[in-house]
């Protein structure tokens, strides 16, 4: 009978794309705003 | 009506290689930049912990409900990735200002004393993420042409 | 082999030199500052190496040396992370942050001299210098693979690849006028690599596709869809590495892990990218195997956004009124071209126009064999002369002023192919003829139409109640899996069981076993 897809770990009734927090194959939850590299203004990496 | 077919040489090499490479999966953090001060360290909670981060929860409405330590937690230690930029956007929206001459963030503290073209004269709060405070900064000038 | 004397000690200073100014304060932003004096120390270094070796009358490019430079580097970097991984320290984090800190270094050096190499304008010699960069280390990695075998490790390469390619998607304007450029030269080292060819890599490989970056700007960013064949190629890539596996159905646990992550990344463009699927279903039907039923449901059962899908339970529902069921669909494949041998797609031509020659119908079931281990027929072959003879009488239809319908499309010298495999074929033979067509069963359009006319059409005319039993049993294992289920199979199944034409429930095999009666019930419930 295949897999239940919906226990994926993808919400699929996103009304949002899914590919932008898209984690891996292998991961069963979308990215978490800290997983993301993003580019923020070059004065904000202040370490 | 379709009966198995027996694998050739190749798919049996490659299955080979797929069973020894399954046990060097990759992580998702290798395809991220090194987080230096946050490396992600899985560690199991128990399960009726929150598993998953509440629906939302990388939206800027979400971050405005955050504790302004919160936020300025994600800002300084999640550098360079979407939670610090909006942890940013919550903390603006939190009537601060980053001041890139400093680096720092300030928020207005009271009605300043003189104000320019360039410049506001008058008491800041700043974030102090040496000692992790708000403090004082009494008679600032903040000057407009740094503010981010 | 032959490296100049002295090149691989150079290579190294250099390169941890290198290393040490990225990781500087000093690097300045973007490591710009520590670029520009890396390429003073490198320009001398290659000068002294150039002037030495011309004494010795072997004449040294700069270009080979570069070659050289890149693979050396290449070399060292992985070096270092098998040495990483050997130390038994158990602490992953540990270990990759001691890879990824030269890693990282290395990939910092490779886009700055990509982006500055020639000048601004010059973006062929960017390309070059990436497409080069790119083969040398796909090279390091399949000699690597071939060599460790079973101790092959992703790591380093995985990581030069996905920040390699992070890097040179940032918004920046130099970079946004060779994006395309860059994509196709990532996109050609991913089919170099791809899992059937470095089956060590397959995870890695599956991770850097499916990346959130990588999917976006191919899919998404780069306009007129510039990125979908060349996506398409690598979703091929990683069919044809599982298809021995998943047409046998048995899965271990690493192969399992492999197919469940190809159904997130199938899933994830169902989601965000339907269109895609939609355009390349034939294609990737052609390979996902036939017994394959629920990645294949999950292709199939791709719509336009835009397309508001009538459900298939509604009471009475009139398809030929839809107005989509008359456009018909996108299909990129060129499978036409799989009609061979020419002398074969002459007489199907001929037989099309005039009924002749009329040995091509009992010629057509060893046309379609194949001398290929493991497989009696060429499944290609067949499912590319099922949707040619479709779309043929489509048009057939058409001008003859009607539109297809159970009543229009026979007879026909198109239905007479179709209706000659059903009889002729053997069980294996007409059950790939009958999953030919039900792949065509997708959302409302002229094909989806056709061909479920086709099938319906055949069942009624059966002259076996063994053809009969074959189509219900086609139907049903796709509709028994796990969701999604494409829309076109469900309406035809629903007309099938509801229309009195086909005296569906006076069938000896519908009432073979109390489950299945009971699952013919249960959708016929939901039916009514």
């Amino acid at each position: 009978p295949g897999i239940d897809l919906t226990t994926l770990g993808l919400n699929l009734n996103s009304p949002e794309n899914l590919y932008s927090t898209f984690q891996s194959p292998w991961a069963d939850a979308p990215c978490r705003p800290q997983d993301i590299d993003f580019h923020v203004p070059a004065e904000y990496l202040t370490n | 009506p379709l009966g198995p077919v027996p694998l050739g040489k190749d798919n049996v090499y490659q299955l080979t290689m797929i069973e020894a490479a399954f046990h060097h999966l990759p992580h998702p953090s290798d395809s991220e930049r090194l987080r230096h001060y946050l490396p992600r360290n899985p560690c199991p909670t128990p399960s009726y912990y929150q598993q998953v981060p509440p629906p939302h929860a990388d939206s800027v409405d979400f971050f405005q409900k955050l504790s302004t330590e919160t936020l300025f937690f994600i800002f300084y230690y999640m550098e360079g990735t979407k939670a610090q930029y909006l942890a940013a956007k919550a903390l603006k929206k939190q009537s601060w200002r980053f001041h890139t001459k400093y680096m720092m963030w300030f928020q207005r503290h009271e009605e300043p004393k003189s104000i320019t073209e360039d410049y506001e004269q008058g008491t800041y709060i700043y974030f102090d993420y040496e000692k992790w405070g708000q403090r004082k900064k009494e008679g600032f000038t903040f000057e407009y042409r740094y503010l981010e | 082999f032959d490296d100049p004397p002295g090149l691989h000690e150079k290579t190294e200073y250099l390169l941890r030199e290198w290393v040490n100014m990225y990781h500087s304060p000093a690097a300045g932003r973007d490591s710009t500052k520590a670029f520009t004096c890396f390429v003073q120390q490198f320009s001398e270094v290659t000068k002294h190496l150039l002037s030495k070796q011309m004494h010795q009358q072997s004449i040294l490019k700069t270009d080979e040396l570069i070659t050289r430079f890149f693979r050396l580097c290449t070399e060292m970097c992985v070096d270092l992370c098998y040495r990483a991984l050997s130390e038994q320290t158990h602490n992953p984090t540990l270990v990759r942050a001691k890879c990824f800190h030269t890693l990282d270094a290395y990939v910092r050096l490779i886009a700055l001299l990509v982006k500055h190499s020639g000048d601004t304008a010059n973006t062929i010699t960017k390309i070059n210098l990436l497409n080069k960069v790119l083969g040398i280390v796909a090279g390091v990695l399949l000699q690597d693979h071939e060599v460790r075998y079973t101790e092959f490790q992703q790591l380093p390469y995985h990581r030069i690849f996905i920040m390699l390619f992070i890097e040179l998607n940032a918004p920046e304007p130099i970079l946004e006028s060779i994006n395309y450029q860059v994509l196709a030269a990532f996109c050609q080292v991913f089919h170099i690599l791809r899992p059937a060819k470095a089956p060590g890599f397959a995870y890695a490989w599956l991770e850097l596709i499916s990346h959130r970056v990588f999917i976006g700007r191919l899919l998404a960013l780069t306009p007129h869809q510039r990125g979908w064949g060349m996506y398409a190629q690598l979703l091929m890539d990683l069919f044809k590495l599982l298809a021995p596996f998943l047409r046998n159905a048995d899965l271990n646990k690493p192969t399992q892990l492999l197919y469940k992550g190809t159904l997130r990344v199938l899933l994830v463009l169902l989601h965000d990218f339907p269109e895609f699927l939609c355009d390349y279903h034939y294609t990737f039907c052609d390979v996902i195997p036939p017994n394959c039923i629920q990645m294949r449901n999950l292709v199939l059962s791709a719509f336009p956004r835009q397309m508001r899908l009538p459900d298939p339970f509604t009471p009475n529902l009139k398809v030929d009124n839809l107005p989509d069921i008359t456009q018909a669909p996108r299909i990129l494949t060129n499978y036409v071209g799989i009609i061979q041998p020419p002398s074969f797609k002459k007489d199907l031509e001929s037989y099309l126009k005039t009924r002749s020659p009329i040995t091509f119908l009992s010629d057509l079931k060893s046309n379609l064999q194949s001398s290929e281990s493991g497989c009696h027929y060429n499944i290609q072959l067949i499912n590319a002369l099922v949707l040619y003879v479709g779309t043929q009488a489509i048009q057939h239809v058409h001008s003859k002023g009607q539109t297809p319908s159970i009543s229009t499309i026979a007879p026909s010298s198109h239905m007479d192919i179709f209706q000659n495999l059903a009889v002729n074929l053997d069980t294996e033979g007409r059950y790939l003829f009958l999953t030919a067509i039900s792949n065509q069963l997708r959302y409302p359009n002229s094909h989806t139409h056709y061909f479920s006319c086709t099938l319906l059409y055949l069942f009624a005319q059966a002259n076996t109640e063994a053809i009969q039993e074959q189509i219900t049993r086609v139907l049903l294992e796709r509709l028994i899996v796990n969701r999604p289920h494409p829309w076109g199979l469900l309406i035809t199944f629903i007309e099938l069981i509801k229309n009195p034409t086909y005296k569906f429930w006076n069938h000896e095999f519908v009432h073979c076993a109390p489950e299945i009666q009971k699952l013919f019930e249960s959708v016929a419930r939901s039916c009514m």
